[in-house]
């Protein structure tokens, strides 16, 4: 499930990673 | 001290909510009641659009010269998407803050992100809306309800639905000290599809619901039905994701237009 979900993924162990617009 | 315990995560719930949102429902109200210095710019027509979009949300059109040449409907589309993206960003940080919620299994946490942010956005949403348009790019706009019903199909039937749960939802008013404990419970919810470790979250959700139940029971104590109210308002909002998820795959079939990645992997197998 990780897998399929990176974006997700990143934003929940690294709060300090924006997702570009 | 059980009691003590519930008003702490009320407490704990709440302010991880005012951290986490740019906009709440007090902060929206203030600017829907005309309380502001400067009032948001109305967007009507397709020429305060453009207006809108050279102003207000150039970041988000410009962040692409692809939409310079897409019609209306296709741009709104887009600045709706980036609106979705940054509240799913405020949600999952939101959902962290919730306690217990880092302590489940990862697949977990992202299964109740998944299902739930949508839901979550939508009544959330409701606090930017009245009867007659949206707030927009973080309050400094205003959208008509009219404007949006005008657009051409599918994207006429996008917020109208929405317009609709809304009126009905701010009808029970809400403030934000209870939209913070609904949103966690919207979150925290054991029956999401794939979930590893049902019975942990079911007693997070458990916590979390008997806390609504208590604090609506001492914030809004004129109003006995709001707690069974707000849990059929649940049964509503799946719904209501349902049909957004369909029109959002029918627009990405039929439209010349992308899907954000993280949206593209929220709806990918959601329902």
């Amino acid at each position: 499930l990780k897998e399929k979900h990176k974006i997700l993924h990143r934003l929940l162990q690294n709060s300090s990673s924006p997702v570009d617009l | 001290p059980q009691v003590a315990d519930q008003k702490t995560l009320a407490k704990q719930i709440y302010e991880a909510y005012l951290k986490n949102f740019n906009m709440n429902k007090s902060k929206a109200r203030t600017i829907l009641t005309g309380k502001t210095s400067t009032p948001p710019f109305v967007i009507h027509d397709m020429e305060t659009l453009q207006l809108a979009e050279q102003t207000l949300v150039a970041k988000m059109v410009g962040s692409s010269g692809a939409l310079l040449n897409k019609d209306a409907e296709v741009r709104i589309f887009h600045c709706c998407q980036c609106t979705s993206v940054e509240t799913v960003t405020e949600l999952t940080e939101f959902a962290k803050s919730v306690p217990g919620f880092s302590n489940l299994d990862l697949n977990d946490q992202v299964t109740l992100l998944k299902y739930g942010v949508h839901e979550a956005l939508f009544a959330m949403l409701a606090s930017c809306m009245n009867k007659d348009g949206l707030l927009v790019a973080h309050g400094s706009g205003f959208i008509t309800r009219e404007f949006l019903k005008s657009l051409r199909r599918p994207f006429s039937q996008m917020m109208e639905p929405k317009f609709q749960f809304a009126m009905k939802f701010n009808s029970l008013e809400l403030d934000d000290s209870d939209l913070a404990l609904f949103v966690a419970a919207i979150i925290c919810c054991g029956d999401r599809p794939g979930l590893v470790n049902v019975p942990h979250i079911e007693r997070m959700q458990e916590s979390i619901v008997n806390v609504l139940h208590l604090h609506l029971k001492s914030n809004h104590p004129d109003n006995e039905f709001l707690f069974p109210k707000l849990l059929q308002k649940l049964v509503d909002l799946r719904q209501l994701v349902t049909e957004h998820a369909q029109l959002v795959q029918e627009i990405k079939k039929t439209e010349d237009t992308s899907l954000h990645p993280l949206l593209q992997e929220i709806y990918r197998d959601m329902y």
